[in-house]
């Protein structure tokens, strides 16, 4: 059986709309270390990787491994009937063919409950784990976040190049052409503001506007978005969770 | 005019 309780049904119900314009289905694979996704976009170029550790529940029981089917749209309509503030606690049975959902209201004796039905997924997996990382840059996701959608503004592709003190961002389509550089900054009184670049091998990677737009959709997960860039390689966007990582691989564009 | 890879380009199937 599995049993997990979070704290604020706010965490959950931001996990899934930061996924659900990307893949409309996936297995949550659930073990007694928590709840892990790996699943793919149709077009396959981004690619989601979720974990969320035991130690993000309040309370958490998986006596035996589960694979859940979940189709997003409809777990995201449930997971937004519930109050942000409230518990939040998923349930299945062993061979479950639904998943609860139930709500506890912190102050009012209020309880709801739902149940999902489940689904059959064949997901096909890839192995991601042995990437190489040539530069790794953390920034402020809100920042991150703003410098994608300007630069979409302009063309369908953002290219990124790093040097050693700096991290370019640049788009030029029909209309005109648009940079945005950012620098290492230590920032003591509010940390979350710093930036940090390491290099071991200069960057120049494009990245299509599209799939950042999705990407950025988990701007509200965490206040940094780390960016692991490796040249000829998938750029790795990583927005932490308390305990665990929302994850997307993106494919880059080459020239022909 | 640039190509966009896909994922199978870089990833072994699991």
């Amino acid at each position: 059986m599995l049993e997990g309780k979070f704290e604020e049904a706010s965490l959950l119900k931001k996990i899934v709309e930061a996924m659900k314009d990307c893949v409309s289905s996936c297995n949550f694979n659930c073990t007694e270390n928590g709840i892990s996704v790996q699943a793919v976009d149709n077009s396959r170029v981004l690619l989601i990787s979720l974990l969320i550790e035991k130690d993000t529940f309040e309370e958490y029981r998986c006596d035996r491994n589960i694979t859940l089917g979940i189709g997003l749209g409809s777990f995201s309509k449930i997971i937004g009937n519930g109050a942000n503030s409230d518990y939040l606690t998923i349930q299945a049975e062993d061979d479950a063919d639904t998943l609860g959902i139930i709500f506890e209201d912190k102050v009012k004796d209020k309880i709801s409950e739902y149940n999902l039905k489940l689904l059959d997924i064949d997901a096909d997996l890839l192995e991601v784990d042995a990437m190489e990382t040539d530069a790794t840059i953390t920034l402020p996701s809100a920042d991150f976040a703003k410098i994608c959608k300007d630069m979409k503004t302009l063309s369908e592709s953002l290219q990124i190049t790093v040097t050693k003190d700096s991290a370019k961002f640049q788009s030029a389509g029909e209309i005109g052409s648009g940079s945005v550089v950012i620098k290492p900054k230590t920032d003591i009184d509010h940390p979350e503001e710093s930036i940090t670049i390491s290099l071991d091998k200069p960057i120049d990677l494009s990245f299509g506007s599209k799939y950042l737009s999705d990407i950025i959709k988990a701007t509200s997960l965490s206040q940094k978005v780390t960016i692991k860039l490796t040249e000829d390689s998938p750029g790795v966007f990583e927005y932490k969770l308390p305990s665990g990582y929302l994850r997307f691989y993106l494919a880059p564009k080459f020239d022909e | 005019f640039k190509k966009q890879k896909t994922l199978s380009d870089f990833f072994p199937a699991k």
